[in-house]
């Protein structure tokens, strides 16, 4: 829910500002990679409504976002790609696919998809902290935005940890890739704490 | 089915 609250949390400002300022495609470019390559299985495999929903949910809303930033004004109008300028194609989809390739538990194209993407996702996070870092002043919207991103897969870590113990359920390529992503964040939430802590406007260093 | 490990988490 916390993934979804971030996706809606993102369009409900790109709608009101008008803006994406502070914005970064290109990790919402990543996110649409990473879903991609995980959720090929809703052609062949039906696990749940609610599984198979928020699949394309996730997968349309990120498509739609990009869409704004990238091709519709007045948001696109906004978008500065010059700015937006982490080249993540050869520093995180190489070095993704390489570990997707190394670390799949089983060399078939699902499984290696999944692997990548899990890789991916646990990166996908470096544009948009390093647009925010050369802004420095983090507008609120955005700042709620981007904890959310953080916030998600530290839930599904609380949850990974109920499922050891409730069901034996391991799941190592998840559980590191869900520790480098939530550990990339936890400088920004040191600063996001403080400025609610002490009701000032968030400013990187 | 069981041999075919599927991913239950989004």
């Amino acid at each position: 829910m916390l993934h979804l609250m971030s996706i809606l949390l993102l369009l409900w400002k790109l709608k009101k500002s008008k803006s994406c300022v502070g914005i970064s495609c290109r990790m919402q470019e990543c996110y649409a990679i990473v879903f991609c390559l995980r959720y090929l299985d809703l052609f062949y495999q039906f696990i749940s409504v609610y599984n198979t929903a928020m699949k394309v949910v996730f997968i349309s809303s990120t498509f739609y976002l990009i869409f704004l930033m990238r091709f519709q004004p007045p948001v696109s109008a906004t978008y500065d790609r010059t700015a937006d300028s982490f080249p993540y194609e050869q520093y995180l989809l190489g070095p993704a696919a390489v570990l997707g390739f190394i670390s799949a538990e089983e060399w078939s194209i699902p499984e290696i998809f999944w692997t990548a993407s899990i890789w991916l996702e646990s990166v996908s996070i470096l544009p948009q902290l390093i647009l925010l870092q050369q802004l420095r002043e983090v507008e609120n919207l955005t700042a709620e935005f981007v904890a959310t991103m953080g916030a998600y897969r530290f839930f599904y870590i609380l949850n990974w940890i109920y499922r050891y113990f409730a069901e034996g359920y391991v799941n190592w390529i998840g559980w590191l890739g869900g520790i480098v992503q939530t550990g990339l964040y936890v400088d920004f939430f040191y600063y996001y704490a403080m400025s609610k802590w002490y009701g000032q406007k968030l400013v990187l260093p | 089915e069981e041999d075919y490990k599927a991913h239950d988490e989004l």
